[in-house]
């Protein structure tokens, strides 16, 4: 099964 | 002094219809461009980012930056109090704690004022890199909702598959296997019912269908969406929303570990 990715670590904090 | 005005209260209606299904509550960020939106869902698998331009409005009017805290159910339990063809105005004192709903029948003979009160959100803000995407699909936004409810029925999980000759959507689970095939339009007659592919690479990626379902809450918005797609980054799907802005949703992929 795959894993949920969190969107949070594709893209920078501002 | 914020007030912003808009002819036709569906407008503000769809909107909220295509986020509060992610969103319990969100910032609306106002300068003197327009409206912006960014906020993750609850569970941080993907992002919500809103764009309404100043020019859009019949009337807008920023003073000051203002970042409105809003209570989307709040917020949705007010526009439901609109009628469709009612112009719905937007006002806030500059610092103020609360925002102001006014909407006037066509005959202005009706005029409601709802109050809500303003929210302190704690909210992060991503960094949206610019990305070259390998695949662009644009699709006729009610056949990506049909597909999406359809597959949605044989497993949690679509997967996308774009080449340049067409997308194909496929779910699995329990019940058996389900493949939906879009061929890229030959011929335009109906731009609106066009499958146009850009395509740079193949691309085949996996997404939670139930986040795909809530960004579908947006297909009244506009006749075409966007899916722009590259390997193990997020999935964007895109609705323009005509004259004022776009909806844009951020879905991180299902990866093997």
């Amino acid at each position: 099964e795959n894993s949920q990715k969190n969107i949070r670590t594709f893209f920078l904090s501002k | 002094m914020f007030e912003a005005r808009l002819s036709s209260a569906t407008t503000l209606k769809k909107v909220l219809d295509a986020i509060k299904d992610l969103l319990n509550e969100a910032t609306f960020d106002c300068n003197d461009s327009g409206i912006q939106l960014q906020a993750m869902d609850n569970s941080h698998v993907s992002l919500v980012s809103l764009t309404l331009r100043a020019d859009g409005f019949d009337k807008y009017r920023c003073d000051r930056n203002l970042s409105m805290g809003m209570n989307l159910g709040s917020m949705a339990k007010i526009m439901k109090c609109a009628n469709n063809d009612d112009t719905v105005t937007m006002k806030a004192q500059d610092n103020a704690d609360t925002v102001v709903f006014m909407f006037e029948s066509q005959n202005q003979e009706k005029v409601s004022d709802y109050e809500m009160k303003l929210m302190n959100l704690d909210q992060e803000h991503l960094g949206i890199p610019e990305t070259d995407y390998a695949c662009i699909v644009r699709m006729p936004a009610m056949e990506f909702a049909r597909i999406c409810r359809d597959l949605s029925q044989f497993g949690e999980s679509l997967v996308i598959c774009c080449t340049k000759e067409g997308v194909k959507f496929s779910a699995s689970g329990d019940v058996g296997s389900a493949n939906i095939k879009l061929a890229q339009t030959t011929s335009v007659d109906k731009e609106e019912e066009a499958v146009i592919i850009e395509m740079q690479e193949p691309v085949t990626l996996t997404f939670a269908c139930r986040y795909l379902n809530s960004f579908t809450k947006a297909t009244p918005l506009t006749n075409q969406v966007q899916l722009s797609m590259s390997m193990d980054v997020p999935l964007v799907v895109e609705y323009r929303i005509q004259d004022i802005g776009h909806v844009r949703y951020y879905l991180a992929p299902k990866i093997e570990d």
